[in-house]
């Protein structure tokens, strides 16, 4: 009758690759690059390095690429390693804490899809700046879901070095990923001036941005969750994890702005007892508990700390870099939040310079979710739905006619990717109002600035 | 420094369930419904049971509904029971032939939301019409991904009752989900005339479609990989399952439509000798063998005996029960495959009695993937691309002003889901060419059709 099975979840993915952005050989080609890049650039923001990172793309013929990252971060832990390259759903990125990472998957996709179309293993050279640095060449046991460690080397580091080198080869199309994969490292560039980014393309032209600042932002701390962020399973698991043995406990002690006094008052407000312990509540006082939580108006909003937007300086000065607009307005809005989940937007809108004027139905929008360059599904992300519904005519901008380009980025603890390929956000209607009034705040600066240099013309002209 | 952590599949899915389609009570309401209904759909057509579906929602109050989907398919042998309903990525639709499921995700996923977000357990009674049916209760344990048994029953069958009923509750909106799960049966009857389905909702209202016939398009059977569709891995998995000693025999006996023939002139024409032990294949010859299998163009190309289409007489009775059309011109094209998978398109434009006019800018388009209604997303779906870009008028078919409903139906071993929540199909081009001829087709005959209903008139008038 009906066969039954398991597959573990590096099966689901190699089956479904499609659904992680590994359609065909162009579409991979790029996101093999995008994830890569990704976890350099974590693995130095997170640590306040200023990340030095290089790419290097070669052509092998007959359809296989060889890529090489190699970047200055944190590195990987010698036993982790293969459990980082080797393994599906694994990962330092599941805190909640912004960073481009979130998945535990990225990277292994990139490298189970060379090693499916091209037999490669992938190498790996990491340190963490210690004694000594580590090799790894290892590949993915798909139905166990776990690492074949072909090769170890253990090697003296008297360098100190620290960072992360990764290779492999898969079978790609450079010539049609070309255009979005220059576009992605501009845009990377616009969001980190501090960073020096090379890429070597295949066709051996040299793509250099140099960092030319040295400001960071500051990183992202992990915060516990939020009360209007949870759920049954959630709550349950924090109770098996702690040691509480009152509820008063249990909630100043794992909640992210909730100490004791909001506690008691919360307790109190829904007719909990503050001593009940919590690992012997029963079903019903659970659900009570945790639907009660999210409606409880008087908990203190998520704040920003576990957040790490660019700022309006850098934004400026990536944007000029790359634009050397003739004004670009700029502004980050204050957190806000969904769902318990805390992010922050931040827009600009760019007016000529080099700028170019876009084809009449078509407009010039870059958008970013955790500085993370989306550069696919624009039509179906809630940035575009914003844009569409703002009435630019009231700014006196005609996105027609005039050089305009606009920015929206997004930084969240948890970006609503509709997709496991982050190729666009789902519609939110926090998310929806912050863009939307991040948009016009920049719309209503640089409509000034197009009013005084129009009053300037003309009493040139007099 | 990172704190490093691995997760089950199941605690993924849990963590970024609005990648599955739980992204709100609205869309889980829908969702929920979709994943059960089909499960019981697919119970009773791959073994040519003509269905019987029941399924009840209850308002509970506070937010919380209670689903209860009743069928009289296969039913779930005992001791899969806890799996098929408690572990995620487990299933019996791993295999090569067309299904509504594919994920081993969607019924698991759907208990896993009424666990976190109303503390529920699911039920399930079910039985394969034996001496004896079983009942469950059961939770999943999310972390370590397999289920937990609270209850279980054997109890006496004497009317070797077969079939499946699974019930649980959930937090809901059923005010706003109410028009897509109406239209969700509405449609999945459109495909289904043999099928008996009745839907009870909250508000009382009974829905009811009853079969119009008895006949049923034969189900489909599994099939072996086409060498079209391999990679290396999936050939890696083969040969070591496979007791083939010869790269010959591994060929003649492990690929759909590949005999000794076959296999013979294949090896020949790639100069690799039919005697090597596929075992013991280096890397390079591995990579060989299957970059060549890909581009050999004398293997006979997928057959459709893995797929189940409506059949045009079935699917012209659906609309005709649906819309009580003027006119409707239904269309099968034969089988085709995209990257080794094989595919039909089936198609149908309905003109006039109840289709209705639509507004300036929309149109009605009906969208199936093995038999699945897709209800979202209508504007990223290659059916969609497709239908903008014919020229509609060449057929004198109006689509701003006349009543015309367009239905497009995909089958396929592989449907080429964007989503795990299965909500649009990606581009292929040979999908896109196949919609494109069969509404080309539809559009012919209509045209033809109207034709001769003016002439007539025409006649008539003098
Ligand atoms: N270049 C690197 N430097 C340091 N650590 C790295 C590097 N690349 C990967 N890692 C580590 O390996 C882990 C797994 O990376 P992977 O890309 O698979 O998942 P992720 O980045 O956590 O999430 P996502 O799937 O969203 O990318 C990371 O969480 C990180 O700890
Ligand atoms: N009503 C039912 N009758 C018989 N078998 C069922 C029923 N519901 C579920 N099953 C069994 O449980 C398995 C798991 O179902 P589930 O919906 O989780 O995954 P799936 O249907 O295989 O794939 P998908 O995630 O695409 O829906 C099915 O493959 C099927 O074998
Ligand atoms: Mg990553
Ligand atoms: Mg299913």
């Amino acid at each position: 009758r009906e066969k039954f099975q398991s597959i573990s979840a590096a099966d689901f993915f190699y089956r479904n690759r499609e659904i992680a952005g590994f359609d065909n050989p162009v579409r991979a080609t790029y996101t093999i690059i995008r994830e890569l890049v990704e976890n350099s650039l974590d693995a130095c923001e997170q640590y306040s390095i200023m990340p030095d990172v290089r790419v290097k793309l070669i052509d092998d013929g007959n359809s296989i690429y060889r890529i090489k990252v190699e970047d200055n971060g944190i590195g990987v832990p010698y036993e982790q390693v293969p459990y980082a390259f080797g393994q599906i759903l694994f990962g330092s990125k599941y805190t909640l804490r912004q960073s481009r990472g979130i998945f535990g998957l990225g990277g292994k996709m990139a490298v189970l899809y060379g090693q499916i179309t091209s037999h490669s293993t992938v190498k790996a050279l990491s340190s963490t700046g210690g004694f000594e640095k580590y090799f790894y060449e290892l590949s993915i046991n798909v139905q166990e879901n776990k690492p074949i460690i072909r090769k170890k080397e253990v090697t003296p580091n008297p360098g100190r070095w620290r960072g992360t080198i990764i290779e492999f080869s898969f079978e790609g199309d450079f010539v049609r990923a070309k255009p979005k994969i220059v576009e992605y490292f501009r845009q990377t560039a616009i969001l980190m001036p501090y960073a020096n980014i090379i890429y070597i393309s295949p066709d051996g032209v040299l793509y250099r941005f140099d960092r030319i600042t040295e400001v960071m932002p500051k990183p992202a701390e992990e915060v516990k969750p939020h009360p209007f962020g949870v759920d049954i399973e959630m709550v349950h698991r924090m109770i098996n994890a702690s040691r509480s043995t009152t509820l008063m406990d249990f909630l100043a002690n794992n909640f992210h702005r909730v100490g004791v006094a909001t506690a008691m008052n919360f307790l109190k407000s829904i007719k909990m007892s503050p001593d009940l312990n919590p690992k012997t509540m029963d079903s019903k006082d659970l659900v009570k508990l945790v639907s009660r939580m999210k409606d409880y108006g008087e908990f203190q909003p998520p704040d920003a700390q576990c957040l790490s937007p660019v700022g309006t300086d850098l934004l400026k000065a990536g944007i000029i870099r790359e634009f050397s607009p003739e004004y670009v307005a700029v502004t980050q809005r204050r957190a806000s939040a969904y769902a318990g989940y805390p992010f922050v937007i931040e827009a600009a809108i760019a007016y000529g310079g080099r700028v170019p004027i876009t084809p009449a139905d078509e407009m010039l929008v870059l958008r970013f979710a955790n500085k993370i360059p989306l550069l696919y599904d624009l039509h179906s992300d809630v940035a575009m739905k914003v844009i569409k519904r703002i009435n630019w005519q009231r700014y006196k901008l005609d996105v027609k006619t005039m050089p305009i380009a606009f920015f929206i980025h997004i930084c969240a603890t948890k970006v609503p990717y509709k997709t496991v390929g982050k190729e666009y956000i789902a519609d939110r209607p926090e998310v929806e109002y912050e863009i939307e009034w991040a948009l016009k705040t920049c719309a209503r600066e640089l409509k000034t600035h197009m009013g005084k240099k129009e009053r300037a013309y003309i009493a040139q002209r007099r």
